[in-house]
């Protein structure tokens, strides 16, 4: 039971484990493009 | 030595050894019911043989006996078969790599190769993010140099205004005119000097 | 020669025991960093991707930022422009009052004096 249970992880882990890596990257993607720093103009006194 | 053929597990979903158990299980199973079977037969004959000298007793201590021997045979000859089987049909040989695995045939990453790739990676997002957050601070400067400019434009404005009420008045240029009225000044100051000196 | 292949089973299971619980956490990490990073995202989306500046240093515009003139300090020193202009003005008037006070007195006395 345990080497089937180990193999098993060993066959459908990496699919998975994938799935979600490739949800992270396209979330960090994502992210990065709606990255606005908000760096406001400095006061000038007339 | 105890080998628990793992990747032969990974292939089929189940170990190879507890494929031949069961199969083991099954023959045992099916030579136990044959047994049985040949047993009744053999007493349901012996019904047709009132006096026959032989009991139940007798017959079922034979049946055990004929098991054992069938069973040590079929052992040994289910023996062989198991290392066959094992050898050459539930085996993945060593050069075969299954697709799931297809993957590290030829970019095998270690441990260290991919720490730096992902730590690549978080440098490549913060310079993206210094980047970004630079070309922001370069526009909030270019608003500061329109404020600047449109005030420096509005100085200039000033001295433009100031040119144009003195042309206005007829005065282009203050030093010109200052000194002709300096110059009449002093012509007029010598005139009345010459007057009262006459008045005199 | 039963021991030894007890003890061997003892090690794979220890082994595969642990494997198992390896990949397991693996798993379970990968599957957490996506469920933050979906939680990150729609925070931004909210905040409409607004956040704090980094730090500019070693950007490729970092000369450029970091030889930023101090606009205020241009603008305030046209103040003396100003000061000068005023105290220009000032004297302009006087010198020019004083010489129509000039030309009235000496119309005056001609007048007088006609």
């Amino acid at each position: 039971e345990l080497i089937v249970e180990t193999t098993t992880k060993r066959k459908q882990w990496p699919k998975k484990i994938l799935m979600h890596a490739i949800q992270t990257m396209k979330g960090e993607q994502e992210m990065l493009k709606l990255y606005q720093p908000i760096v406001t103009p400095e006061e000038i006194r007339s | 030595s105890v080998n628990p053929m793992a990747y032969e597990a990974q292939f089929f979903g189940f170990t190879p050894q507890t494929c031949m158990l069961r199969v083991y299980i099954a023959f045992q199973d099916y030579l136990f019911e044959m047994m049985l079977v040949v047993e009744s037969v053999i007493l349901k004959k012996l019904d047709g043989f009132p006096n026959a000298k032989i009991s139940a007793f007798q017959i079922r201590k034979s049946t055990e006996k004929f098991l054992l021997f069938m069973k040590e045979h079929f052992d040994k000859l289910f023996g062989k078969m198991e290392e066959v089987l094992l050898q050459l049909v539930l085996n993945i040989p060593k050069n075969v790599l299954l697709p799931e695995d297809k993957v590290h045939e030829q970019y095998p990453y270690t441990k260290e190769q991919f720490q730096a790739l992902q730590d690549e990676i978080d440098q490549l997002q913060q310079r993206y993010k210094a980047e970004a957050s630079a070309g922001q601070a370069l526009l909030a400067e270019i608003e500061e140099q329109k404020t600047v400019q449109a005030e420096l434009e509005k100085i200039l404005q000033w001295f433009d205004g100031l040119e144009n009420i003195c042309r206005a008045h007829g005065t282009s240029n203050f030093k010109e005119s200052f000194a002709f009225l300096t110059q009449n000044s002093k012509k007029l100051q010598g005139v009345l000097k010459d007057v009262e000196k006459k008045s005199k | 020669a039963l021991d030894e292949s007890l003890a061997q089973i003892k090690e794979y299971i220890t082994r595969f025991t642990t494997e198992c619980q390896s990949w397991d956490q693996l798993l379970l990490g990968y599957q957490k960093s996506a469920e933050e990073m979906s939680r990150h995202l729609e925070e931004c989306k909210t905040n409409q991707g607004y956040a704090e500046p980094q730090n500019y240093l070693g950007t490729s515009q970092a000369k450029v930022l970091s030889s930023k003139p101090d606009y205020q300090k241009i603008l305030d020193d046209q103040g003396e422009v100003f000061t000068c202009m005023e105290l220009v003005l000032d004297e302009l008037q006087q010198a020019v009052k004083l010489l129509q006070a000039f030309a009235e007195d000496g119309t005056q006395y001609l007048r007088g004096l006609s």
